[in-house]
């Protein structure tokens, strides 16, 4: 399940927003054991300029994703805006039976959006 | 005129998700015969960061797993494997051989583990029944495990003393019967023996199981591998 954006079709600034993915959803759940879901979550919203600069009191930082929205919001052109896209990742463990009968806990990568960037 | 260069194939979705899990085929599902074993919910719990943030009791607060680490078992690893044993053979000995225990032979399908991982741990661990483990007196017995081709190349490479037969018997593989720097073999097939030291009881094996712990190199930083 997905919370659905507000504010538009993007969603206000970039953030990450709730995405719930459900084992039983994907069909799944007959040979995972636990968990039987978990939260994935996703990243959207608008890299303009004020998004992309760091919060107040934050550090002065000039990078890339700062140059492009400034560039962006003075002469808006093909180059477009920053992409809201994943800062920070975090693993998920899976317990899953495979096909010799073994119980297997495998450690999958990546799998879960703590935080979302401009870049 | 060149001709155009095939494209491979693109692998189908189910494949390449298939890869990606890896796993070698779609999973048929939960075998009815097989339940989860607690020592495999334990590690579950301890690692799956979202369960442990709803039961932070479990892990303290800020400590986030290491993700190419078992804690529990303190190995290197990111698969853990819980592998029943199969055709659990029984010999019983000669009437006229000096002993008379009988011995078993086990077999591991370790199929599923892929060519490229490292094994960092393999507990085997056995459960008796009968004579020997209802005993209230505690007794003392001899485990040896070997694997069948090194059977008869002199004294079993893995020897140790039990004291009772009531709880699971616990027997580190990896350095003896198992060489530290072997990859993991297709099916791994021991042969145990337990012998009681005084004239006590046999003991009558009712159970055998792997614990495996293994690393991928390509998914852990190299730095996490298993000490040789």
């Amino acid at each position: 399940e997905a919370q659905p954006s507000v504010g538009g079709s993007h969603g206000g600034s970039c953030r990450a927003r709730r995405l719930y993915v459900s084992f039983r959803e994907v069909g799944w759940h007959h040979w995972v054991i636990a968990p039987r879901g978990f939260l994935a979550n996703y990243c959207q919203g608008q890299c303009s300029l004020p998004a992309t600069l760091p919060g107040p009191g934050g550090p002065p930082a000039l990078n890339h994703a700062v140059l492009r929205a400034l560039m962006h919001s003075a002469a808006p052109g093909p180059a477009g805006l920053p992409c809201c896209v994943p800062a920070r990742l975090s693993p998920i463990s899976v317990l899953f039976f495979d096909n010799s009968d073994n119980v297997v806990l495998r450690h999958y990568e990546d799998m879960v959006v703590d935080e979302c960037g401009c870049r | 005129p060149p001709v155009p260069a095939r494209r491979p194939a693109a692998p189908r979705p189910a494949a390449s998700l298939l890869q990606a899990l890896g796993l070698h085929d779609s999973p048929r599902g939960a075998p009815k015969s097989r339940s989860v074993p607690p020592i495999m919910w334990r590690l579950f719990r301890r690692r799956d960061p979202q369960e442990a943030r709803l039961s932070p009791r479990r892990t303290p607060p800020g400590a986030t797993p290491r993700p190419c680490h078992v804690e529990e078992l303190g190995v290197a690893g990111n698969i853990v494997r819980h592998v029943p044993g199969r055709g659990v053979r029984a010999r019983t000995a000669e009437p006229s051989a000096p002993e008379r225990c009988p011995t078993w032979t086990l077999l591991f399908d370790l199929s599923s583990v892929e060519p490229a991982e490292l094994p960092s741990r393999a507990r085997l661990e056995l459960r008796f029944a009968g004579e020997g483990a209802a005993a209230e007196t505690d007794g003392s017995w001899e485990l040896s495990v070997a694997q069948a081709g090194d059977v008869g190349a002199g004294p079993a490479p893995l020897r140790q003393a039990v004291a009772s037969l009531r709880a699971p018997v616990r027997a580190e593989l990896l350095g003896a019967a198992w060489a530290h720097n072997a990859s993991v073999p297709r099916s791994l097939r021991l042969v145990l023996a337990l012998r009681p030291r005084a004239a006590g009881p046999c003991g009558h094996l009712a159970e055998a199981s792997l614990l495996l712990v293994t690393l991928d190199p390509r998914l852990c930083h190299p730095l996490a591998r298993p000490r040789r």
